[in-house]
Formats: structure tokens, sequence, C-alpha cells
């Protein structure tokens, strides 16, 4: 096991533990910036575990980002703990991001669906659901980004259990669901909410489940071409933008929508590259490249969070 | 734990929205466990699917007889995952 979080190997892919040895690393090593919030428990008990970096007051205003909440797509919690060294290393030598965290907290879910990553680990590496039983089916899990309020139930998802984009039996019925939103509500100050898949480049904001455009559309989608256009210029990766609708498809009851609905304002999907060569299965030597150019979007749209309070 | 030898994840091109009419029907086929990474929406986005080796002789038939375009983006999955799990061994050791 690495002893300190510059002993990390950023360039893998790591069990659920060893993320969560390093998130214990990173707050003990930072205890004036990180600390660590426990917002609830899986269905399996495991901890939802959420870094919150942090240089004030209370109930800032706030950013908020996940990872992981499909249980396959490695990369996203791979590029998650290397945001999250990267704010603890930024902070009091990038000015951008110092400027951030002055006025706005970050909190960063690595590991959004647990019971899932630990499945795609030790049983099915295909897994992307949770591990909810679903009474009355033999399939197990429920898709956790079909399970949010808004739109929930819609044409965008699906009622069968079997399906990968299974709606679940209720609105948040998932507790990996029901705690994020609990922890929004209790907080009520969260401006900007970005919830990171894979894989296939895109930036997406509301709506997922309606063709109706958002009110701020025209705003989220400047921000969005710059997002993309900043995260291209490292590598040359291409991203497309739009609303869920419009770009890939309906999606009923997915988070960037609920997100919206609750006033936050900067609500978006990332999915991740796979470059068009290995979908779920992206090479450990692309996270560190794949972090990086997100980065720089993620930092496009915070320091637009930063500058344009609301 | 579940393994994918033989599978295969294939890169669909849809050149029309017959085309993806015919994809989403074959998506409704269970008996094929068809696991679609990119659902069939557009033809301008790919259509991926892992298809398991007891499909991927049904499933090229189909592509086949209505000619729709395909690459193999994944040869043998399994051959992925153990590279995949090489490489996080790897990282231990090290």
């Amino acid at each position: 096991q690495p002893r300190t979080t510059d002993d990390y190997d950023y360039a893998n892919y790591h069990t659920l533990s060893e993320i969560n040895s390093f998130m214990d690393m990173l707050v003990e090593e930072n205890p004036k910036l990180v600390s660590k919030i426990v917002i609830g428990k899986s269905y399996e008990g495991r901890e939802l575990n959420v870094l919150k970096f942090s240089t004030g007051a209370t109930k800032r205003p706030g950013i908020w980002i996940d990872t992981g909440i499909h249980a396959r797509e490695w990369i996203t919690p791979a590029s998650g703990t290397w945001f999250a060294k990267k704010i603890a290393t930024d902070y009091g030598r990038d000015p951008a991001l110092t400027a951030i965290l002055d006025k706005l907290d970050i909190f960063l879910e690595l590991v959004t669906n647990p019971d899932g990553y630990e499945y795609t680990h030790t049983t099915n590496r295909m897994w992307r659901k949770t591990r909810r039983i679903n009474t009355g089916s033999s399939c197990v899990g429920v898709d956790p980004n079909r399970n949010w309020g808004t739109g929930f139930g819609g044409a965008g998802s699906s009622s069968n259990p079997c399906s990968e984009t299974y709606r679940g039996p209720s609105a948040y019925s998932e507790p990996e669901v029901r705690s994020i939103v609990d922890f929004t509500k209790s907080h009520g100050n969260l401006k900007a909410f970005l919830t990171i898949h894979s894989y296939s480049q895109m930036m997406l904001y509301p709506y997922g489940d309606t063709s109706i455009p958002c009110v701020d559309e025209v705003e989220l989608d400047e921000l969005a071409l710059k997002a993309a256009t900043d995260l291209e210029s490292l590598y040359g990766t291409k991203y497309t933008f739009g609303s869920t609708f419009n770009t890939i498809y309906q999606a009923s009851g997915v988070t960037t929508d609920w997100a919206y609905d609750q006033g936050i304002k900067y609500s978006y999907t990332f999915e991740l590259r796979d470059n068009g060569y290995y979908g779920f299965i992206l090479p450990a030597n692309q996270i560190i490249p794949t972090a990086e150019e997100t980065w720089l979007a993620l930092m496009v749209i915070m320091e637009h969070t930063k500058n344009n309070p609301y | 734990k579940e393994t994918f030898e033989g599978h295969q994840v294939l890169r669909i091109t849809a050149k029309d929205e017959v085309e993806i009419s015919l994809l989403k029907e074959l998506s409704g086929q269970e008996d094929l466990q068809l696991d679609f990474w990119m659902d069939p929406v557009d033809v301008s986005l790919p259509v991926d699917v892992r298809v398991p080796f007891h499909s991927l002789q049904a499933v090229r038939a189909f592509l086949g007889y209505h000619e729709i375009h395909y690459e193999i983006m994944i040869q043998d999955l399994q051959d992925l995952l153990d590279k995949e799990q090489r490489e996080m061994m790897r990282s231990r050791v090290f």
C-alpha cells in the first residue's frame, strides 16, 4: 500500500479499498483543506464517502462532482482520484484554483456506486447498475442514473429489472441516490453539479427527459463550448455537447435534470474519452491524459461558477 | 467470476434510420444477451455492442444479411481484461 498520496499510482486502476485508503491519506496530509463526509450507506451497507475541499466558513456556495455512478466506467473514479490530488496540490500554487477555493467549496464523491464497483472487481467487470435485489425478479440492480425524481418513469428509462436502464421501484429508491439528494438539500447552496460518466466524449446539460430547452440553455451551451475547447486543446480529444435529449437520446430520471430542477444552474454530465477503440476498458496508460484534459474543462466550469454568482 | 472469452465488441455504423430500427430490433432479442455499450439512437453516433461468443455467428449473419457496416472494436474482451488485471497487479508489486 502506498504510504502517501505522492506514492499512489494514479496511472492505474484501483480497488474500492485502495481508493478509500487514498481518501484517508489525502485527508490526513491536508487537514486544513480536505475532510471526508460520509453522506450515507449503499444498499449493501458500504459508506458513501465525499471529499470536501474547503478553505473557509460553512455553507459557502459549493461545487459537486461525482464519479463512479456506473460501476464499469472505471476511468471515472480513476480520473476523480487524480482530480482530488490536483486540488490538494494546486491550492496555494495555482492562482485560478486558489481563487475558486477561496470562494467556493468543492465536494467530490469518487465512488458513487461502491457496491457495483466492488462487484466489477470481484465478479463481473461489465456490471453497470447498483446491486439491489429486485423483488419478484431474478435480475439484480437499478440504474442509478435513471432513479432521480425529475422525469422519473419517463420513456428514457425501463420498468424491466433486467434492463441496464431499469429505473427502480420508485424515485430515489437507491440509497446511493437518496444520500446525494439529502446532502444536496441539507447543504442548500450548491451552484454546480458535475456527474462524470464514460464513454463517448460528450458534455451534456439538461434536459434528458424532454426536448424542451431549459431556461439557461444559451449560457450552458456557450459554457460547454468553452469547456470542450479547453479540453481538446491538450490532446485533441473532441467532445460534442448539447442537451442530453438532443445529443444522445431521451434519458429519464437522470442526475443532471434533477440537479438543474433544484436550481443548480451549472449541471452537466461528462462522458469521458475512449477515442473509439476501447469503450469501458480504457487502458490504464490513458488515465492521466484523460484526467488532465477533463480537468481543463472542469476548471472552465468552476471558474464560470465563481465569476457568475446567482 | 464472470469471464468473457471470445466476446467481441462490434462498432456498427448505421447509414440510415432503417438500419437504426433493425439494430433496435436486434437489441430486443434477449436470447442473444447483447450488451449495448452505445445504443442505436442516431446515424450520427456509432453503435457499440458486446456480443457473447455464442451469439457472434447469428449477429454477424444478421448484419451481413442487412449489409450493415461494422468493425471489430475489441477482438477478444477477456484478453483486454486480463491485460487490465496484469497492469493492476504490476502496479501493486511495484
